[in-house]
């Protein structure tokens, strides 16, 4: 048990470390076990340096780093464990519009091998959708169409 | 595998008349304004596979989730989860139909492929998957910090699961 | 010390139903005295009936109808009893754009009265405003510099 | 009355160089990308009035508010908030300086206009130009839903305590 868990670790380590170093150019990223001796008694922490800073207690980085941070968690745990779809709600909301974009670059390319859902209400992750699903309300009653994406060109 | 469309029927903001969402493979995006009714589809989603609680869904019990309107509740709140399988479930069918049904009385029934089973026999079934209560392929609004702000020890349990 | 409760409560009731009523055009907002006959047994409930839509658990209402329920509540103990300065980081998150400019627009107002130190991602918000203050990181250390608000012309 | 402008040394983000950062009447946007320390500035203001929690200030305790790189943490972070007054506070000066410093020990020292003032009496000096301890005025980031989510009882103390 104790084997399966640490070649898990490792591997997702590893990826968390990759995903962070490119979402967050010149940062880094990484879990560190509380307990190196007796992993199963103690929890696993998250350790992140923004770039050009040193580490911080992981409260004081940004909202935008944060939510960097959280995405290449659950994009690590994806390489590692892939689930069939993914459904992400306004994930962008605390990013600026940089890291909106790379975001969406990435997001673009794991979608090759699993669905993604995006609910959001700006153009910066949308535009780089495949598909597109407009929602309105008329009456209090919620009503779903499909909208073409003007940003690019079908493929 | 992959979801291929949603069918809704009375549930949140999704009135009485049976609607389809078409999703499909790849990178969708959901947009419209604020109070559209987008985070309603992803309440549907996890609704219908049962790894949300009542509280998640924004609801105060279960028959919170009923499309109501001036004052008149529908009977029932009712979600198909479409896949294609494509190896993603351990069974033969191409197409596979998860549904949920809550009646006003809070009563709910879950069907695959259109047989009712209890709610533990679909965990087990979307366990083999990938889909999981508290998973991390689901992150409702508002929602994305929480994986930061899980103490060590939640984070080596969600860890364990994926070992 | 009731009366003076009351006074103030209905004040800041009748304030934030047409402060609502303005950034949710059509949509009804009011607060509720759990206990009218004894005010101080009870609480203070917030109804919001966005347009269209019948009277919804509070919980229920989407997240850009929240924020503008909680600005409006703001913006009303605002007109009772003003303070002098108010800091709003990132209040636009959750808004659509439309949201975001009639926000915008009311900050904007209220601002001859108030000063308002607005923190925001997004140049919705950020069009609206008399002065722009531009802040960066380099080497860990943040830098502050002014910027000039190209979207409008100076008065 | 408003805030003219803000003095920090060795607060959060802000290094050991005094910085000033003006701010004046009406509506000013504070913008940049993320991580370059605009929240920050709001941190700096709850801060120095001492509105806030460490908590609130995303800060384990008083002392990790300094300024600290590449291992080596600053003497002490400093905060100066400028408020022209125009009768916002009962005196006569037209210049009002509230500043707060915290050494690495977590010993904090609040001034009026260079007078040291205990914290009491520089909420009660504060209080009077309508500026609170979880006030309304001051949101920070993520807190906007608060008003919301408040229990109904909390939302009856905040209208009382304005009234
Ligand atoms: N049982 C119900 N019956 C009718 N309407 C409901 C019900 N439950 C929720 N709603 C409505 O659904 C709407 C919320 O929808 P949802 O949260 O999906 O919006 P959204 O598109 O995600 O908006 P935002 O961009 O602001 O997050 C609310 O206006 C709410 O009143
Ligand atoms: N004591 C400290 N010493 C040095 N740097 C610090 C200290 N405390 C916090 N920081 C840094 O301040 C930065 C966060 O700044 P802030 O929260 O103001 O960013 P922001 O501009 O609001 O970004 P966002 O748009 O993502 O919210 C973090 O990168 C953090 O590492
Ligand atoms: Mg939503
Ligand atoms: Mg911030």
């Amino acid at each position: 048990k104790l084997k399966a868990f640490l070649k898990a670790y490792e591997q997702i380590n590893k990826s968390f470390s990759k995903i962070f170093a490119r979402l967050s150019p010149g940062g880094k990223a990484f879990m560190q076990l509380e307990r190196e001796d007796e992993p199963f008694e103690g929890g696993i922490n998250l350790v992140v340096k923004p770039r050009g800073k040193e580490v911080q207690y992981l409260e004081a980085i940004s909202g935008g780093e944060k939510t960097l941070g959280a995405l290449s968690l659950i994009f690590a745990l994806q390489d590692y464990k892939p689930s069939i779809f993914y459904y992400f709600d306004e994930v962008d909301a605390h990013l600026d519009e940089a890291n909106a974009r790379t975001v969406g670059e990435l997001i673009k390319e794991r979608s090759q091998t699993a669905q993604f859902i995006v609910v959001t209400l700006r153009e910066v992750l949308a535009s780089f959708a495949d598909k597109l699903i407009g929602v309105s309300s008329r009456g209090g009653i919620s009503k779903v169409f499909p909208l073409k994406n003007l940003t690019h060109s079908p493929y | 595998g992959y979801i291929e469309k949603l069918v809704i029927e009375g549930f949140k903001s999704y009135g009485r008349q049976r609607i389809e969402i078409p999703l499909g493979e790849g990178f969708i995006a959901v947009v419209g304004p604020n109070g559209a009714g987008k985070s309603n589809i992803g309440d549907a989603i996890s609704f219908a596979l049962g790894i949300a609680t009542s509280k998640a869904l924004r609801a105060k019990n279960l028959s919170y989730l009923i499309f109501s309107k001036d004052g008149e509740k529908a009977d029932y709140a009712y979600v198909e989860v479409h896949f294609k399988n494509f190896g993603a479930f351990p069974v033969p069918e191409e197409d596979v139909i998860v549904s949920r049904k809550v009646y006003r009385d809070g009563r709910s029934v879950f069907r695959i492929n259109g047989q009712v089973v209890k709610e533990k026999e679909l965990s087990d079934f979307l366990s083999k998957a990938g889909i999981y209560e508290n998973g991390y392929n689901v992150v409702l609004q508002g929602d994305i910090i929480r994986f930061l702000k899980m103490t060590p020890v939640e984070r080596r349990k969600l860890i364990e699961e994926v070992a």
